[in-house]
């Protein structure tokens, strides 16, 4: 697994996400990577990562919507200037 | 175990 370190260097992080638990996708996997926002910017997520922690939170075990949720507070906080994201090439909870 | 992994649905995607 890889950690990357997004910088807030746009107004969106424009990443869209599939899976969570109790889905065919048990852990939150990258589909769209959109031109402009801070994850392209930052040049290191691919489509077809999966998402294994967020700030060192895991998102195992967690649904849909708690793991956008959580990717979008990471990302709303003023508390720091950028998201880590530990990312696997593999679907590693399959 | 590869049955019931199938009858898992499909999870909605999010833009964020």
């Amino acid at each position: 697994s890889t950690l990357v370190r997004v910088a807030k260097s746009a107004s969106t992080l424009g990443i869209a996400i599939e899976g969570g638990a109790n889905t065919r996708q048990p852990l939150p996997r990258i589909v769209t990577i959109q031109r402009g926002g801070s994850a392209h910017n930052c040049g290191q997520l691919r489509v077809g990562q999966v998402i294994l922690e967020v700030n060192g939170v895991s998102l195992r075990g967690r649904e849909h919507r708690d793991a956008a949720r959580i990717i979008a507070e990471a990302f709303k906080t003023k508390e720091r200037d950028h998201v880590d994201f530990l990312v696997t090439e593999f679907n590693v909870a399959l | 175990v590869r049955e019931k992994r199938l009858t898992l649905p499909p999870s909605e995607i999010t833009m964020l």
